[in-house]
């Protein structure tokens, strides 16, 4: 099983929006897939229609239960989503409390690593999608993926901040001893606009070969498509936002 | 002095935005303004060309002083900024850390309110942007503030949760003893689509008069001004964007 984490500690970027495209376009692609939410204001499972305060079981539950969860109890977590092929690892409001009760305790990094290697017969892609903070859940997500896809918007404020960022993941992720691997993958690109360009270019300019190849561009359908609770790759597959995300996904399949 | 808290724990609503554009216009009607950023990604901080990474002192060093905290060492945190009677409190990267190192301990949740007091006689408003977190951050600027200005975007998915994060919020608050007085800011309101009227008319019927009276556009002009490091106020003062602001402000300083 293949574990991509998408992260940003800025807002609003497209994280949410990453995870579930990409994840509809694998499962088109036959692939088994699991999305995994850990933002405590739930959008992924929102997203799905899944009402966050109805579930019995959640990601934080994998927090209380520890090292020694049961495959049983994790798979009962999981909710079943509209699309074949594409299940939910949901999350609750009941995240938002874990840096306070659970931040300083020791071993609590690799809760998420430990549930997943337990269901990676199950799958073959897990892609997990994260809150906009740098706390125990994002230690938990750099420590269980493989690569981390990190969206920025293509405006100069978005900039900011990114590099002092990206270390700060490097280090979190460091204790696991394992290569760092981030893409960044710019988003809500404008062309109409010379902020959208600039903002391009100086990406480029300062992360290299850290950028993917090509931008998402702004398009409508994706707000469209989360009114309809249904991935963009199902709801309007000829966009071009899906376009550039499936250009995205095969980038991301030769890179491993 | 009168503080308003900026806050949503959903990421990219406008957040910022809101708080950098009424401290402007509140600065334009030659108000003393202090404007606090919380958010350890530091956006206000960097939206006024303020280096975060090379601060020596910032909101950060409030929680290692603690209460006994004086005015002169408070006021050594403030940077001004290019707008006449306009200061900012800065953030860091290390307010990240503040959940997992200082969230148990008891008494943690009124170090803002303590500092804005002692600085009260030098502002007429203080305005506190908050992370998209519900965390020790956020208990703190509630309990500093007399009402919490909530941006929600137009669209149905920023609809999910927001009652129970409303909720989380009230509880934060109740253990300061005082009134819950929030206000609902549409905002992202593009009127070329069915999807946000109807998201609006819904954000009514639920929420009535806890909901402002009119919406804040869609308006490319703000991410422009955030490239120019200008407030919008100042940046594009006759844009439809700073005028709904300039009526929300006004609206606002009726309720007190
Ligand atoms: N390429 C795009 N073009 C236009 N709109 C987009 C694009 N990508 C995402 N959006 C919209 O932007 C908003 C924010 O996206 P999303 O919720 O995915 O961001 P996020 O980074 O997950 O936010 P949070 O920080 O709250 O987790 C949503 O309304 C989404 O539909
Ligand atoms: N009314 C608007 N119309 C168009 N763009 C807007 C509007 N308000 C804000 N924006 C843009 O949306 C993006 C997100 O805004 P902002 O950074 O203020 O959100 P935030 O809630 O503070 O995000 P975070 O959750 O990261 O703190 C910025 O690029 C900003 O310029
Ligand atoms: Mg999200
Ligand atoms: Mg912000």
């Amino acid at each position: 099983m293949i574990v991509w984490t998408v992260a940003n500690q800025k807002g609003g970027v497209g994280k949410t929006t990453t995870t579930v495209t990409l994840g509809g376009l694998l499962a088109e692609r036959s692939e088994r897939v699991l999305l995994v939410d850990t933002d405590p204001h739930a959008s992924l499972t929102y997203y799905f229609g899944i009402d966050s305060e109805q579930l019995e079981m959640s990601v934080f539950d994998l927090f209380i239960k520890g090292k020694n969860v049961k495959k049983e109890e994790i798979i009962q977590m999981l909710c079943p989503s509209t699309i074949e092929g594409l299940d939910i690892l949901p999350a609750t409001m009941a995240l938002a409390t874990l840096d306070r009760t659970l931040g300083s305790k020791t071993g609590m990094g690799l809760i998420l690593k430990n549930a997943l290697e337990v269901l990676s017969d199950e799958y073959d892609y897990a892609i997990i999608d994260c809150p906009p903070v740098l706390g125990v859940l994002m230690v938990n997500a750099l420590a269980a993926s493989s690569r981390i896809l990190v969206p920025v918007q293509t405006e100069f404020l978005a900039l900011k901040g990114l590099e002092r960022m990206l270390r700060t993941m490097e280090l979190m992720q460091s204790s696991q001893s394992k290569a760092y691997r981030y893409t960044i993958v710019p988003t809500m690109y404008d062309k109409r606009t010379k902020a959208s360009l600039e903002a391009y270019h100086r990406l480029r300019e300062m992360y290299g070969d850290r950028v993917w190849t090509s931008v998402i561009p702004v398009d409508t359908k994706f707000r469209d498509a989360s009114l309809a609770q249904q991935p963009p790759s199902t709801y309007a597959p000829k966009s071009r936002g899906v376009f550039a995300y499936s250009t995205l996904l095969t980038y991301l399949q030769q890179k491993r």
